[in-house]
């Protein structure tokens, strides 16, 4: 850089490089920004990291003037301790916190001696899942000033199962690249999307490349040049500030496949081109005063795209809930072109009113997917209930011990409850808990221009059940350890993921069955894997990582765990909890049971960074803003990252 | 493609060769008493010999209908898939899939063969043959296979169908024929006189890759005289 460019406040940043490998669908990522202090006395330099919520940081390094300070994991507890004692000590400290729907900001600041040079390494691990039939890996890019070197650099290794081309990149970066011609910007294959206050990349091609070779391996660089950063030919400032979003989805010769590395196995599942089941489907939608407005107009909106989307063989109705219930039909009714068109007049007419008896909602459509359940005898029906709601019960039955406990008692684990918790005001633990226990899950809706967005979306996802009641078998003498393997149904575009570890290692081949009822017959679709075949196909691609499949059975199971976790009580919850921690402990992963603690012995004191997790009750409560209030420069290094 | 007709009663077998144009569908079984019926679409090599002697033809697509069951399977080199009503599900060569629908039971095994089970009367096996990707010439094609016919009944026609029923063949006068190599003789069957000659063809129902070989006497010209009428009055115009 000439002298004094891309130098602010005597820090200059002349490198991040974001590395992000997936190998089979298990990224692992890692972003290091080296920096330097060309001032004349110490100053403190940033590093801020959005990671997606579903990823578990696994290592966090600070190497200062050559020398490398590694991150251990520790029980929170044991970390608090420390992160209490620094700041005790009136130290300053970072934060990961939620950031947005799908991040969580990694900040940590440290102090560097005059002419002294510090690099951060983060490195986080994901498991990718699939929706609506890709693969989504998302970066936030937004450096502070701009960076000599700047580089996100996304690779897909594939993975052998006696075919090596078995898996490829179908897709490169998918991001609009802001047009100034245009609002909702050009599509390129690869891309990246700048603010619309910014001017644009002078030239695209320039600014991003996409390498997606013939061979299985595929790349893709964005690497914008210095020039691609400035935000005017004169200034110094970065206009760098976009999502990094790489979608793919696997070349999937057959609907199952099976891999084996050093005694432990996954097995993806997911098969296509079967006919969808028809559903009953039972929206129940809280259309309590807290909803006028905005939240009401964007569900009428969903959920008249959603009845566009509707098939005619599935059976529908709607179940409104304020401090009474009221329903559209009083059974189920067939999604007839004559209904479908009374619901939209029903759905136009929602109107906000009272207050929240969910309870009242929640039993009423559980009822009548019940009694058509009970119709039904031998009819091939997947059944959906679909709560939405923005606040909590205060009317009718409250006590949400009591309403969970009616919900589980009236659904009998006979179908999934999916809950959706339409902004902030409301007990989203609460919602996921109820969701979990009854074989569904809890999605927050956030109050946004695209909320309708998100609902229909959601419904998108579970619109197309292909199998119902899934169990994926393995033979018992010679599997442990198993992840989830059964679930209520299959939706199209997603994947199930089953891990498990081979009892003897020495086994030769085993055989993985996975069973379901389909829209019109049963199916088995049976796997045999030949353990050593597969490993030695794997040997071969050793240059990947070695244990990945280890470090995604660890990944899954800590994620089931701290699920299960949140629907179990006492003793339970006490062994879950503590078989969650083992393992995040074991594998390194900083989980909402874990904290990372760097630690570098300073003048004969210890100085300590903390990298935590925090859950979705994190947004419930106000973040921490003290740190950097009362910041005064220090006379020695010292640099402390905590959780919120 | 080529037939082999298995006469247990005879411990002995009947081949013939269909050779007709890629494209063409024949009717390999009908039932008209249940409706069930089997058709085959011919191939080709992807380089067809300019001579029809010795071009080569097999089946490529077979389709299975049993109207009573509303139930269709189209089986490709590529593809298998189950129609039934107006769902279908599709599935892949490379899958190890077993489908059970109202006592109907189709078991397709990775890359070697698909079994069709309607109850304990009638069980298909359709095979996979399958030629390296890059050949010049040749292309993958379909074996079809019948494992049970007993529950069809005595109007079966087609083919394959019409020999369902027990019948009665002698062969007398085994002499050399014209290639020296193998024999010819004089085969007695449906109250016809017929020169047939010595051969074999392979079973590839249990090797898929090298079968087994089943000898046979091999009856020339479209199985004329073998098969009732004449080999064209099998075509039909669509695989359903």
């Amino acid at each position: 850089l000439p002298e004094g460019e891309g130098v602010v406040n005597g820090i200059e940043v002349y490198s991040t490089k974001i590395s992000c490998k997936v190998t089979s669908r298990f990224a692992h990522n890692v972003v290091t920004t080296r920096a330097v202090n060309r001032a004349d006395a110490a100053k403190e330099v940033s590093f801020d990291v959005a990671l997606p919520k579903t990823a578990f940081i696994t290592n966090f390094t600070l190497t200062i003037d050559g020398v490398t300070y590694p991150g251990n994991i520790k029980e929170k507890e044991v970390a608090k301790q420390q992160y209490e004692k620094a700041v005790s000590q009136g130290r300053t400290a970072g934060l990961v916190k939620a950031s947005g729907r799908k991040l969580e900001k990694f900040t940590v600041s440290v102090n560097v001696a005059a002419g002294s040079k510090v690099t951060f390494e983060l490195t986080y691990e994901e498991l990718l899942k699939r929706r609506k039939g890709k693969y989504e890996m998302y970066l936030k890019v937004q450096p502070k000033q701009l960076v000599k070197h700047f580089e996100v650099r996304g690779t897909r290794c594939p993975v052998g199962s006696g075919s090596p081309a078995g898996s490829r990149l179908l897709c490169g970066v998918q991001a609009p690249l802001w047009d100034p011609g245009s609002p909702v910007g050009s599509r390129l294959p690869c891309g990246f999307r700048l603010p619309s206050s910014s001017r644009p990349v002078r030239s695209a091609q320039e600014a991003e490349q996409v390498h997606v070779p013939p061979r299985p391996q595929g790349h893709v660089s964005f690497k914008p040049s210095l020039e691609h950063q400035r935000s005017c030919p004169t200034c110094a400032d970065t206009l760098l500030n976009g999502d990094f979003i790489i979608t793919y989805d696997v070349n999937r010769e057959s609907p199952a496949n099976v891999q084996v590395v050093n005694g432990y196995f996954v097995h993806f599942f997911a098969p296509h081109g079967l006919p969808v089941v028809p559903k009953n489907v039972v929206f129940v939608i809280d259309i309590s005063g807290s909803m006028a407005g905005r939240k009401i107009e964007q569900t009428r909106d969903a959920l008249l795209k959603i009845l566009d989307d509707i098939k005619e063989e599935d059976y529908l109705n709607f179940i409104l809930f304020s401090t009474g219930v009221t329903t559209w039909k009083d059974t189920l009714v067939q999604a007839t072109p004559e209904n479908l068109q009374q619901a939209r007049e029903f759905v136009k007419n929602i109107n906000d009113e009272g207050m929240t008896n969910m309870n009242g909602g929640l039993m009423r459509g559980i009822g009548m997917l019940n009694e058509a359940w009970d119709g039904q005898g031998a009819a091939r029906r997947s059944s959906i209930i679909i709560l939405l709601t923005d606040g909590d019960a205060n009317y009718g039955e409250s006590r949400t011990d009591k309403i969970q406990e009616n919900v589980r008692n009236a659904i009998g684990g006979k179908f999934p409850l999916y809950n959706l918790g339409f902004g902030n005001n409301l007990n989203y633990n609460f919602l996921e808990r109820l969701a979990l226990e009854n074989h569904g899950l809890a999605r927050r809706i956030y109050e946004d221009s695209d909320a309708h967005l998100q609902l229909q979306g959601f419904y998108e996802e579970v619109a197309n059940p292909l199998l119902m009641g899934v169990e994926m078998e393995y033979p018992e003498n010679a599997i442990q350890d198993l992840t989830q393997n059964n679930y209520k149904n299959f939706y199209d575009g997603s994947e199930i993921v089953v891990a498990g570890r081979l009892l003897d290692q020495d086994l030769n081949s085993f055989k993985a069955d996975v069973k379901g009822h389909g829209a019109v017959n049963d199916l088995t679709f049976t796997e045999e894997v030949d353990v050593k075949e597969l490993e030695k196909a794997f040997e071969e691609q050793s240059y990947i990582f070695g244990n990945y499949i280890e470090r995604l059975w660890a990944y899954l199971t800590i994620e089931q765990l701290l699920d299960q976790r949140k629907k179990a009580q006492g003793e339970e919850k006490e062994n879950l909890t503590a078989k969650a921690l083992g393992l995040s402990l074991k594998y390194n992963f900083v989980t909402p049971l874990t904290s990372m603690v760097v630690t570098k012995p300073e003048d004969g004191e210890s100085q300590t960074a903390i990298a935590d997790k925090p859950g979705e009750e994190a947004n419930t409560v106000t973040p921490s803003m003290a740190y950097l209030t009362n910041y005064q420069p220090p006379q020695t290094p010292y640099y402390y990252v905590d959780g919120d | 493609p080529h037939f082999i007709i298995q006469v247990a009663e005879e411990d002995d077998a009947i081949c013939f060769n269909i050779n007709e144009d890629p494209g063409t569908v024949l009717r390999l079984i009908h039932d008209p008493a249940t409706g069930l019926t089997v058709n085959g679409e011919i191939i080709g090599d992807k380089e067809p010999s300019p001579d029809p002697k010795t071009r080569r033809t097999y089946f490529g697509r077979l389709g299975i209908a049993n109207p009573h069951m509303d139930l269709q399977i189209e089986v490709t080199t590529e593809t298998l898939s189950l129609g039934s009503g107006a769902t279908r599900s599709t599935f892949s060569w490379l899958d190890t899939v077993m489908i059970a629908q109202d006592g109907m039971l189709v078991a397709i095994h990775r890359n070697e063969n698909m079994t069709v089970s309607f109850g304990d009367g009638a069980t298909f096996v359709i095979v996979l043959h399958q030629v390296w990707k890059k050949h010049p010439t040749h292309r993958d094609f379909l074996g079809f296979y019948v494992v049970d016919s007993h529950r069809m009944s005595a109007q079966t026609q087609g083919l394959l169908g019409q020999f369902f029923h027990p019948f009665d063949f002698s062969v007398s006068d085994v002499h050399p024929g014209s290639d020296p190599t193998k024999q010819d003789a004089t085969m007695v069957v449906k109250n016809r006189r017929l020169t047939v000659t010595r051969g074999s063809q392979k079973d590839y129902r249990k090797k898929s890759h090298t079968g087994t070989k089943v000898p046979c006497w091999f009856v020339h010209n479209n199985g004329e005289g073998f098969i009732d009428g004449v080999h064209t009055d099998y075509i039909v115009p669509s695989l359903f």
